[in-house]
C-alpha cells in the first residue's frame, strides 16, 4: 500500500542523495548526481535520466521550503496516500502532512497524473 | 520484458530465464545437473563449482566413476592413478572415508542476507562503493558463500576466518571439496519449501554420496509484512504437515547413510529488544533515524519482513514468538515421529539468543550480531571497534559464531553427522593443491 517498495526505494535514495549534497556542501540535485556517480558505469545512465526528471520537482519543493524526502516522494507520486490507509513516512511530519505538502507543488489532478505517468515511462 | 514482449522469437529464451529464476536453479548450467561454473545467479556462489558443465554426469558430490583414474567426475579435485601402486587416488586417499556432502534447506538468513552499510549511510558512501552491486543483484542480495552452513571464502569484506558446516566437513575431509550446495531463498518458509527442493536440490540416490541435510527455516513462517500478521503465520498443523512432504521427499532423494537436521525457529524478540533506539545507518549523518522509525515506516507501507517481531507493540512481539515456539515444537514431534529409509534425523535447539547473549558476555555489542541495513538478519559485519577485540580473541560474529556452536552441539548430540579425520588431508594437500579451487 502507499506506493510499498517503492516508496521505500524513493525515501532511502532521497534521504542519501539529500545528506550527500550536504555532506559535500553541494545541493540536493548535485547529491543525486554525485550519487550516480558512485554507481557502476552501466547503471549511470538510467540513473541520470531519473535525476534530469525528478530535479523540477525537487528545486520547486527546496524552493518552497517543503523538502524532506518523504514529501519529495510524495511529489513524485512514488509515495501515495491510499484510501483508508495512513500517511507513511520516516521522518517527523512536518506542516499539515504529506499529502497537503506535496500538494502545494502538484495542486491539480492534472499535474499530479501528469507527474504519475512522467514517472511510469521512465520506469 | 519489453524486449521479451516485443520480439516473439526472444519469448521463449526469456521464459527458460523465467523459469530458472523462479526454480532458483543455476541460470548458466549447460548440461542441467544443477551446478554451474560461474559464480552468481545461484552459481558457485552456491553450490560448488561444476568442472565439466557439458556432461551432466560430472558434478560435485557424485560418487567417483571408476576412480576418476581418467578425469575428476566429483570435481573435488582428486584424479589419476598413483604411479606407485596403480591405484587410483579416489581409491587410496577418498574410499572409506565416510564423505558426505553439505546441503542448507533455509531461508534469507542461510543463505546470508546482507546488503552492505555503506550503501545507505551517507557519510560513508564513496566512488566504488557499488562497484560490486551488480554480483549483489545477481546473487538476490544473498551471500552464502560467507554463510554459517556453506561459508567457504575469506573475504575482504570480512577480517574473521571463514567458518560453516561445510568448511568444517571440507577441514576434516578434503575429500568433501566442493559437495555444497545452499538453498536458501529469501522468504523461504515450510510450505514453499517443498516446490524449491523439488526444482532446485541436486542428489542420486544412487550415483551421489549421501549429505547432512540441515532445514533450517527460522522466521518466515511467523514472519509476513501483512497488518492482520498472526492471520497469515503457519499454524503448527500446517508445519508439521511441510515438513512431512519435505521428509518424504529427501526420502526419495537422498542416499542411504545420509543425515537430516531440523532446526528450531528463532526467538525473534531479540530484534526489537536491541535495535529499536539505536541508529539506523541512514540516519548516521544527522542521527534521526532509529531502527523503531524503521520499523514502523515498513510496516506502514505492508513491506515489513516481519511485522510480528520488527513492531513497537511487545503483546504482538510475545505471540510471534509464542507462535515460533508452537512451531519448532510441531518440528520436534515430527523428527520424533517420521520413520525415513534412507537417512536418520535429528532436531537440534539453535537458538541465535544464546550466542548473543555469550557475545555480550565477553564484551561485544548485542547490535554488532545484527545485519545494520535490514535490522533483521543475523550478521556478519564486524565494526570497527570490535576488529581489535575480534583479531585479539576467538570471538567472531553472529553466523561465525553459529557455525561454531552448531558444530559443537552437533558434535555432543549426534556425532553420526560429522566426518571423521581424514588421515590422507596432508597428502591430497601435497599432490592437489587447492584442488582447482572454488
Amino acid at each position: 500500500v502507499n506506493g510499498g517498495s517503492t516508496c521505500a526505494g524513493c525515501t532511502i535514495i532521497v534521504s542519501l542523495a539529500e545528506q550527500i549534497g550536504e555532506i559535500n556542501n553541494e545541493t540536493v540535485v548535485q547529491g543525486f548526481q554525485r550519487l550516480c556517480n558512485y554507481l557502476p558505469a552501466s547503471y549511470q545512465p538510467p540513473c541520470k535520466t531519473f535525476v534530469a526528471s525528478v530535479e523540477p520537482t525537487i528545486q520547486q519543493l527546496i524552493d518552497e521550503k517543503f523538502f524532506t524526502p518523504d514529501v519529495a516522494c510524495q511529489a513524485l507520486t512514488l509515495c501515495t496516500v491510499d484510501p483508508g490507509q495512513p500517511e507513511c513516512h520516516l521522518y517527523p511530519l512536518v506542516n499539515k502532512g504529506l499529502a497537503w505538502s506535496a500538494s502545494q507543488i502538484l495542486p491539480t489532478r492534472a499535474a499530479r497524473e501528469k507527474q504519475y505517468h512522467k514517472m511510469r515511462k521512465l520506469g | 520484458s519489453d524486449i521479451c514482449d516485443g520480439f516473439p522469437i526472444l519469448k521463449g529464451i526469456c521464459q527458460f530465464v523465467y523459469q530458472r529464476l523462479d526454480d532458483h536453479e543455476p541460470l548458466v548450467d549447460a548440461d542441467g545437473d544443477r551446478f554451474s561454473i560461474i559464480e552468481t545467479l545461484r552459481g558457485t556462489h552456491f553450490r560448488g563449482r561444476d568442472c565439466d558443465d557439458v556432461d551432466s554426469s560430472v558434478h560435485p558430490g557424485k560418487r567417483a566413476i571408476d576412480g576418476d583414474r581418467h578425469r575428476d567426475s566429483n570435481c573435488n579435485g582428486i584424479y589419476g592413478v598413483d604411479p606407485k601402486t596403480g591405484k587410483t587416488y579416489e581409491e587410496l586417499l577418498c574410499d572409506g572415508t565416510g564423505q558426505l556432502g553439505v546441503i542448507l534447506l533455509g531461508d534469507s538468513a542461510g543463505a546470508h542476507f546482507h546488503i552492505p552499510e555503506n550503501w545507505v549511510s551517507a557519510p560513508d558512501i564513496s566512488l566504488g562503493a557499488f562497484e560490486i552491486l551488480p554480483d549483489v543483484l545477481a546473487d538476490e542480495f544473498d551471500w552464502p558463500h560467507l554463510s554459517s552452513m556453506t561459508g567457504y571464502i575469506n573475504s575482504s569484506l570480512v577480517k574473521w576466518p571463514t567458518d560453516s558446516a561445510y568448511y568444517r566437513m571440507w577441514q576434516m575431509n578434503h575429500c568433501n571439496h566442493r559437495d555444497y550446495q545452499n538453498l536458501g531463498v529469501n522468504g523461504a518458509r515450510s510450505s514453499s519449501m517443498n516446490g524449491t527442493i523439488q526444482y532446485s536440490m541436486s542428489r542420486d540416490q544412487k550415483m551421489d554420496h549421501p549429505a547432512l541435510v540441515i532445514y533450517s527455516l527460522i522466521g518466515n513462517d511467523v514472519c509476513n509484512g501483512h497488518p492482520d500478521t498472526i492471520a497469515h503465520m503457519t499454524t503448527p498443523e500446517e508445519m508439521r504437515a511441510n515438513f512431512h512432504s519435505t521428509l518424504k521427499f529427501l526420502d526419495t532423494k537422498l542416499p542411504k547413510g545420509s543425515h537430516v537436521i531440523a532446526t528450531s525457529m528463532a526467538d525473534g524478540r531479540i530484534l526489537y529488544d536491541t535495535l529499536h533506539d539505536k541508529i539506523h545507518p541512514l540516519g548516521n549523518w544527522r542521527q534521526d533515524v532509529t531502527y523503531s522509525d524503521l520499523y514502523e515506516f515498513l510496516n506502514c507501507l505492508q513491506i515489513s519482513p516481519c511485522m510480528g517481531w520488527m513492531s513497537s507493540n511487545e503483546t504482538l512481539r510475545n505471540l510471534t514468538s509464542q507462535r515460533a515456539a508452537n512451531l519448532s515444537r510441531a518440528l520436534e514431534m515430527e523428527v520424533g515421529a517420521y520413520k525415513s529409509t534412507n537417512f536418520d534425523l535429528h532436531y537440534e535447539v539453535f537458538d541465535i539468543t544464546k550466542v548473543l547473549k555469550k557475545w555480550v558476555k565477553e564484551g561485544g555489542h548485542a547490535k554488532d550480531l545484527i545485519e545494520p541495513v535490514d535490522g533483521f538478519h543475523p550478521s556478519q559485519k564486524q565494526t570497527s571497534e570490535m576488529s581489535c577485540l575480534v583479531l585479539q580473541t576467538t570471538q567472531q560474529l553472529a553466523n561465525f559464531l553459529s557455525a561454531k556452536k552448531f558444530w559443537e552441539d552437533l558434535d555432543k548430540t549426534f556425532p553420526n553427522g560429522i566426518v571423521k579425520m581424514n588421515p590422507h588431508n596432508n597428502q591430497i594437500r601435497e599432490l592437489f593443491g587447492n584442488q582447482g579451487g572454488y
